[in-house]
């Protein structure tokens, strides 16, 4: 900020009322956020998720980390104090599911954080309702949307054995980054040698399965100071 | 760092929180509940620059090293009140799709005050 004579600017907001002073700081503060945080309106909420859902989430994103059930983690490496990093839960929209196939759809809002997004790290979780004593396959597949339309490709497929009750988290490879990149994803969940139900829960209300993703802005542009 | 009160004319940290509440931010910013927007305010006479307490950056420090050597440009004035330590800002939202977003904005809250 220009300063004139010797006046510097944080000698004091000139000559406006209180009321008038406040109203410039709160659209201050408000212009403030929404510029870090890359936004340029606040959003306006469709589908707000519920506290119980929220609070799941939330307890599985610092919490213990239950079981993983992969070991193919994208590339991660030490972090500058001054980079931004976002963690990002999306909870699954449920497509065409049966029996035998849970089909869980993820809108990934590519837009919040501007191009050159990195993806450092995304896990699925997910809550299975299961017998005791007993050991299951389940395939993970996950699908893309093909660059010149809508129609979705099989990208990769995991075989996971599963055991019993809980919640169960699975980490995504390198196809997550394409997967923020074009804003969609979806997996699909399918249980082997299943009875008449899928063990998969979607319950909405506290175990409805979500991505938890954690990124930065891409490195590019970034000057170095020594 | 000196938190502004009475009528004081001197460099000091005034308190500015933002309530979500009340600007009808709470519905998508679910964490926390406000934003302290500290900021700083006041005068700086060329005397209080650099005095202990008052401003203990490492700039200020520097600034004094160049005055007390007579360094060009640095004799006249210019000492302006300005924030020495600042913190992140930690956010939990909703984005537009209802996915939940949690980031630390650095340097978004002032902690104290100097004179510079």
């Amino acid at each position: 900020t220009k300063w004139g004579g010797s006046q510097c600017p944080a000698c004091g907001v000139p000559g406006s009322d209180p009321e008038r002073q406040r109203e410039l700081l709160l659209n201050l503060a408000k212009q403030n956020i929404l510029d870090k945080l890359h936004l340029t309106q606040r959003p306006t909420l469709i589908q707000p998720v519920s506290r119980a859902t929220l609070r799941t989430a939330l307890r599985r994103l610092h919490g213990p980390r239950g079981r993983i059930l992969s070991d193919s983690i994208l590339g991660v490496s030490g972090i500058g104090a001054e980079e931004q990093e976002y963690e990002i839960i999306s909870f699954a929209e449920t497509g065409h599911s049966t029996a035998n196939r849970t089909v869980l759809d993820f809108r990934l809002s590519p837009d919040q954080t501007s191009a050159g997004l990195e993806v450092l790290q995304a896990r699925l979780g997910f809550f299975l309702q299961m017998p005791p004593n007993g050991t299951w396959s389940m395939y993970v597949k996950v699908l893309l949307p093909r660059p010149q339309d809508t129609n979705l490709d099989l990208t990769t497929q995991h075989q996971l054995e599963v055991d019993s009750s809980g919640w169960y988290q699975f980490l995504l490879g390198p196809e997550a980054q394409a997967a923020y990149s074009q804003g969609h994803l979806t997996l699909e969940l399918e249980p082997k040698g299943w009875g008449a139900q899928s063990p998969v829960v979607l319950d909405k209300d506290a175990q409805q399965p979500f991505i938890i993703a954690r990124v930065r802005i891409g490195k590019k542009h970034r000057i170095h100071r020594r | 760092g000196i938190e502004c009160q009475g009528g004081s004319q001197m460099c000091c940290r005034q308190e500015f929180f933002v309530d979500f509440r009340e600007i009808g931010w709470h519905d998508w910013i679910i964490q926390p509940e406000g934003y302290a927007m500290n900021f700083c305010t006041g005068q700086c006479p060329l005397h209080v620059a650099g005095m202990p307490g008052i401003a203990a950056s490492f700039h200020t420090a520097v600034l004094n090293l160049l005055k007390a050597n007579g360094a060009p440009g640095t004799a006249g004035g210019g000492s302006c009140c300005v924030p020495t330590a600042r913190r992140p800002l930690s956010l939990l939202y909703y984005d537009r799709d209802s996915n939940i977003v949690k980031t630390d904005i650095p340097d978004m809250v002032v902690e104290a005050c100097g004179c510079s």
